[in-house]
């Protein structure tokens, strides 16, 4: 399977073309969620709507806390999102543990929860503005994200 | 070149399998 924080590291570039308000170019700006928080509401903002958005702490500071509760409230609603609108239930071993992330910004939970943002990136109405935005990245890049996208398909049929 | 023929190769499957997910009904990844 895809080394989850090899993939992290890809899927960081790829977070880095949102060009979202937060900062997003290390595991660290993301253990907050609000980087995260900001790419879905332009992945789909009528689900990840402005009001869904206030609800994730501006600035937890460095209560990890308050991130572990950011963290959790956008994996249920990526959850939810998956199974509601994509139709596409997400599998246990794609869950990442948000606590870790929260608490020390875990590269392997970090690079499963972006996994299944990107799930949501090359599935939702918008997909072909996302896709068209990947294949401009580096190859390297590519062929990561690709990788992680074979894997949330193969795992999805099982 | 096999370098560039790798290269090219490499564009290939990833150009395919991306021009692939964009002729896919929205909503169905898998």
């Amino acid at each position: 399977s895809v080394d989850k924080a090899e993939l992290c590291g890809s899927l960081l570039t790829w977070l880095q073309t949102f060009q979202v308000p937060p900062p997003c170019a290390s595991p660290e700006d993301l253990s907050s969620g609000l980087a995260v928080a900001h790419v879905l509401n332009q992945i789909d903002p009528s689900w990840f709507n402005e009001t869904w958005l206030q609800d994730i702490s501006e600035d937890p500071g460095p209560n990890w806390r308050l991130k572990v509760s950011n963290l959790q409230k956008i994996l249920q609603s990526l959850v939810e999102y998956s199974q509601d609108v994509l139709g596409h239930p997400v599998s246990e071993q794609h869950l990442p543990d948000v606590s870790l992330i929260g608490e020390f910004s875990d590269p392997t939970e970090l690079g499963k929860l972006l996994q299944l943002v990107l799930g949501c990136a090359i599935s939702c109405e918008k997909k072909q503005e996302h896709i068209q935005r990947i294949m401009t990245l580096e190859e390297s890049v590519q062929h990561i994200v690709m990788e992680a996208i074979q894997e949330l398909m193969t795992k999805d049929t099982q | 070149d096999p370098n560039m023929k790798a290269g090219a190769t490499s564009e290939g499957v990833l150009a395919n399998f991306f021009n692939s997910l964009l002729s896919k009904k929205t909503g169905s990844p898998g």
